[in-house]
């Protein structure tokens, strides 16, 4: 019987001359790994659902990608995680916004969708239905990644010169 | 941002979506990710989308819901749908990409940047990766 599955690890500035051979063989190894956890789910007869959240588990515990733990930070230098889930079979969809202690996001986008009556959760009152559900909890400090942290630092020296031109020049 | 479409044995569809966000995000700011019909959208004998960009963009444009509209109601194939999409969003300044699957599991990618790491596979296909 047919099946089949996409994914994506994020869009951008990706400049041929600036991914290291290593670093493009990494990403293609972690693409690989989350086709594949959702490979096995679909060829033995999973549903869809099933599919697109054990694929996205996979790509939220590698720190590789904007998800989960290798997170980009906020201004406030904080982990902020959004995700959603639809079933196309149903129409039922589930969503939760700026969680900061669910280490995989998308399956507490689909706790919302399945054990609660609502679509979309945010912020604190998100973190609290990921405990009442039981969901995997950890400190946000597992989110942290030094090449966003970094990346945090090269944003607050670019925005905030633009603010303060005392600074500019250090 | 990552996310992902699939088709399952018994013809259902599903998406979704999940993300950090954009570095240096205030103010409790919210893209597309988790706004059901701008980064993420399903529905059966339509489509199956997800989405990354800059989010403010595929909300106005209903990015998600737009390309299974133009499968539905324009008769587009996925593939025209998400490019027509991508370029819509585009035309209002917004940048990135998504990956669409229709009701068949044939799938199309929509992108306006340099580059997106992304792959597929199915019953009849291996395994493939590509970023740019």
């Amino acid at each position: 019987k047919r099946w089949a599955l996409a994914i994506h690890g994020g869009a951008g500035v990706i400049e041929r001359e600036k991914l290291s051979p290593e670093k493009e063989a990494q990403y293609r190894a972690g693409l690989s790994a989350a086709l594949s956890r959702g490979q096995a789910v679909l060829d033995k007869g999973g549903t869809a659902v099933d599919a697109v959240e054990a694929t996205l588990r996979v790509l939220e515990d590698n720190p590789l990608f904007n998800a989960g733990k290798g997170a980009v930070f906020t201004a406030d230098g904080v982990n902020e995680l959004d995700a959603a889930i639809m079933d196309g079979a149903t129409q039922k969809a589930g969503a939760v916004a700026g969680v900061t202690r669910t280490k995989n996001p998308v399956s507490l986008a689909r706790a919302v969708m399945e054990k609660s009556p609502h679509v979309l959760l945010a912020r604190d009152g998100a973190d609290r239905f990921s405990v009442e559900k039981g969901l995997e909890q950890v400190d946000p400090q597992y989110f942290f990644t030094q090449p966003r942290w970094d990346q945090l630092q090269a944003w607050r020296a670019k925005n905030l010169a633009a603010v303060d031109q005392t600074h500019l020049f250090g | 941002t990552v996310g992902a479409a699939a088709l399952d044995q018994d013809g259902h569809l599903a998406a979704a979506t999940s993300t950090g966000g954009t570095t240096g995000k205030r103010w409790g700011r919210v893209g597309d990710s988790p706004i059901i019909g701008a980064g993420t959208y399903a529905k059966d004998g339509a489509c199956a989308v997800s989405a990354t960009g800059t989010g403010e963009y595929f909300i106005r444009e209903s990015a998600a819901r737009q390309v299974c509209d133009r499968v539905l109601w324009k008769g587009q194939t996925i593939a025209e749908a998400a490019q027509d999409t991508i370029m819509a969003v585009g035309a209002i300044g917004g940048d990135g990409g998504l990956i669409a699957m229709d009701a068949a599991g044939e799938v199309a990618f929509g992108l306006n940047d340099l580059g997106m790491y992304r792959g597929t596979v199915s019953a009849e296909t291996p395994i493939r990766t590509a970023i740019f």
